[in-house]
């Protein structure tokens, strides 16, 4: 599946690329 | 990858969901529009986290925990973990990942904690799960809440509904809308009480198209009201920071599904959304920002 977001002013929709690599968050 | 439970931070600037790699490894990760940068929360191994929610000050993530336990059905493999989701909890931590406990300690399927908008109270669905190999994992879902100032915890609503999407407050946290479908119990009507069949038919027609209930905080005893029923299958409903809300529905059952907005006076805007299955979705908080998994 993926990510869409849709800009309802500009009636956009664009797809959400992804880095496959995430930094972990650290206390 | 797969996706799920989308949400956004308070600012709108941000992306809040799940990523799984494998079903044994999914994180909640944190996604930032502008510069791209994504980060994540690594969960113990013998925990799955889920369906975060960051508080309107930023400081807190309200999520759900699972522990992980070895497969129990002929099906699964006996060598890996599987999530116990009939022994999930709502817990909260800091936003940098520390100071990690739990809200509740019962047993039962609980889903899609929400902060109200003052962040004093978090509000969730609890069910009963469901037999192993059901399509649905779990219903008879409720609202219930939690105040953060003294961890009691209230039931909201006593309907138990087949199935209900994530219950989200109004501005003021006096009232929240929810989806609701299949809600088995009805005010003032016994459970399994045949001699009532009519008014339960006529309940089920009545909640046939819409299944989108604004519903007041303080009490389980009110009313069930579907809002917007003129439309065909309103649902997922949501509302924004000024008390705007959104929901999908058809204009008629030959018509595409649509985006509505119901402004805080009552005029429906729409918009058509694209031709596909809509698994998660979420609108920014500041209205402006429509969030999907598809």
């Amino acid at each position: 599946n993926s990510i869409h977001v849709f800009d309802l002013a500009g009636g956009k929709w664009e797809e959400i690329s992804l880095p496959a690599d995430a930094n972990p968050i650290k206390p | 990858f797969s996706y799920a439970a989308i949400s956004f931070t308070p600012d709108s600037q941000k992306l809040v969901f799940n990523r799984c790699q494998e079903s044994d490894s999914c994180y909640i990760h944190i996604l930032d529009l502008k510069t791209k940068a994504l980060s994540y929360y690594r969960s113990p191994a013998d925990q799955e986290w889920y369906a975060a929610k960051i508080s309107p000050s930023g400081e807190q993530v309200v999520f759900v925990m699972a522990p992980m336990t070895s497969g129990y059905l002929p099906k699964e493999d006996k060598n890996r973990l599987y999530s116990d989701f009939g022994n999930a909890q709502i817990a909260i931590m800091d936003a940098n990942g520390s100071n990690v406990r739990l809200l509740t300690h019962s047993k039962g399927y609980k889903m899609a904690p929400n902060f109200s908008w003052s962040g004093k109270k978090v509000i969730f669905a609890q069910g009963d799960m469901r037999k192993p190999g059901s399509k649905t994992i779990a219903s008879h879902l409720d609202a219930y809440e939690i105040d953060l100032e003294n961890g009691h915890i209230q039931r909201l609503t006593n309907f138990r509904f087949f199935q209900m999407g994530r219950p989200s407050y109004l501005p003021g946290d006096k009232q929240f809308v929810v989806d609701g479908d299949g809600p088995s119990k009805f005010p003032g009507i016994a459970e399994n009480d045949i001699s009532t069949i009519d008014i339960l038919r006529a309940f089920e027609k009545k909640h046939r198209n819409s299944q989108f209930y604004i519903f007041n905080v303080g009490t389980e005893a009110q009313a069930l009201e579907p809002k917007f029923d003129q439309l065909k299958g309103a649902k997922s409903s949501m509302a924004d920071a000024q008390g705007n809300l959104y929901f999908r529905a058809q204009p008629s059952s030959a018509d595409r599904v649509k985006l509505y907005r119901s402004d805080t006076k009552g005029s429906l805007d729409s918009w058509e959304l694209p031709n596909m299955q809509l698994w998660f979705s979420e609108i920014s908080p500041n209205g402006r920002l429509f969030a999907v998994i598809s």
